[in-house]
């Protein structure tokens, strides 16, 4: 009965707001925790500590490189056809302006064929792009490669609407890729509401003149590391599942949504597993990822590192689409590992939870999925999660306790018959 | 039959009934 001594402990015992409490007094603790930064050593400091003091097995750190990127003072202005002050979120790995700051006209289009289109426009510009929120997948393409497509036209700059399912004025940050031999040009986010507003001004021929200042900075790779624990298998202790969240997040908010909740329920299935004196045939490893917003930077020097172990890989799962109240798992393998992990999902019938969807997504474990190793991730009631997402809102105040309750439950259960399993799962 | 890399119908079977020992 393992299955409902896990849900009861998790969701109705003494363990229940376990993983909500620990995680707030991380976050409200550490705070932000961006690639490279003072806080992120800390965060990793911290729960080196907690994961020794919550007595798991071969606490350990992985030294990686990742990015060392600071934002700096930064701010935007409308000078034309008013002033108005424009909030903006410099996006990761963006250059700065000069000090005195870029002042352009700006065209504003909603699509990259468009920018094609009136590209005789766009040079010497500010471009802004207002494209509508479709999904995430396919609206992020404006974030990640917006300041590459603008500087291609010969555009100084490019503002971004923001990548965000709702906007209270509230601007999003993420990463964006400069490509080679493109002209690197200051790039952030602005948001939905002053997107709309210039597209309007824009479109009624008005025009619009705004003064870009960003200090942005980029500094050479820094020291970091992947956080490691372990219940080490009874049977097969070389046969490893994967639990997982990463621990970075952007340096906005308090990343107690992008990717505290993830991690720490991840950390909360060794506890529940401990606490019960389960000790399953198989390893669980939680890895907590560094880099990830980056690019899932920790999570491929960690494949690469281990790439010749991946035999012994039986299950890779990562948590990193919020943990609001989960609805299923998400799963990518085999016809007949999916017979068995459908199975495995009845277990958790006591709490209604029991679907079993397709396609696991996660960039952390996305490097073992391509090479053939089974992979889940939790699926929650995610409506909300791109209201909040890189943005300021992104704090302690997004996540419930009793959510994260269940996560835990479905995320423990998983991983403990996975991995006490008499085999791995057909891959 | 087993397939060279798949899973036969039996053995699936014995594995769904080891699954539902976890309840």
């Amino acid at each position: 009965d393992a299955a409902k001594s896990i849900i009861d402990l998790a969701v109705y015992g003494s363990a229940q707001n376990r993983s909500y409490e620990r995680l707030a007094l991380f976050v409200d603790t550490i705070g932000n925790r961006v690639s490279g930064s003072d806080n992120l050593k800390k965060a990793i400091k911290y729960m080196y500590s907690a994961l020794q003091d919550d007595k798991l097995q071969n606490v350990s750190l992985e030294s990686v490189k990742v990015p060392h990127w600071e934002r700096g003072k930064e701010s935007a202005m409308m000078l034309q056809p008013r002033q108005k002050n424009l909030a903006i979120l410099g996006l990761g790995g963006s250059v700065g302006t000069p000090p005195e700051g870029i002042s352009a006209e700006v065209i504003v289009v909603s699509s990259f064929a468009e920018l094609q289109s009136r590209e005789q426009e766009a040079k010497g510009k500010i471009v802004v792009y207002n494209q509508p929120y479709v999904s995430y997948g396919e609206t992020v393409q404006y974030r990640s490669r917006g300041a590459s497509e603008a500087a291609k036209v010969g555009a100084v700059a490019s503002l971004i609407r923001s990548v965000a399912s709702l906007s209270i004025n509230s601007p999003h940050t993420g990463w964006q890729d400069y490509q080679n031999g493109v002209p690197k040009i200051p790039t952030a986010c602005i948001t939905v509401e002053d997107a709309e507003l210039m597209a309007r001004l824009s479109s009624r021929g008005v025009k619009i003149v705004v003064q870009l200042n960003m200090g942005a900075v980029q500094h050479p790779d820094a020291d970091s590391f992947n956080t490691v624990a372990e219940i080490v298998g009874s049977k097969y202790p070389e046969q490893v599942v994967i639990v997982s969240g990463h621990l970075d997040s952007w340096d906005v908010g308090q990343g107690a949504m992008d990717d505290g909740g993830g991690a720490f329920i991840s950390w909360e299935a060794l506890s529940l597993i401990r606490d019960l004196g389960l000790r399953p045939k198989r390893t669980i490893r939680l890895v907590l990822w560094t880099g990830e917003e980056e690019g899932g930077v920790g999570s491929s020097q960690y494949y690469e590192r281990h790439k010749k172990d991946i035999r012994n890989m039986d299950l890779v799962m990562e948590s990193d689409i919020g943990t609001f109240m989960p609805v299923g798992m998400q799963f990518s393998g085999k016809p007949e590992a999916r017979v068995i992990m459908s199975e495995v999902m009845k277990l958790l019938a006591p709490i209604n939870i029991t679907k079993l969807y397709d396609n696991a997504e996660g960039t952390d474990i996305s490097f073992w999925m391509q090479a053939g190793v089974p992979g889940a991730s939790l699926l929650d009631d995610a409506s909300r999660y791109f209201w909040f997402h890189h943005s300021e809102g992104d704090t302690m105040t997004v996540q419930n306790p009793i959510w994260m309750n269940h996560c835990a439950a479905v995320w423990t259960v998983v991983a403990y018959v996975v991995a006490d399993l008499e085999e791995m799962l057909p891959r | 039959t087993d397939s060279q890399h798949g899973v036969s119908s039996r053995k699936l079977e014995r594995i769904k009934e080891e699954v539902a020992g976890y309840k």
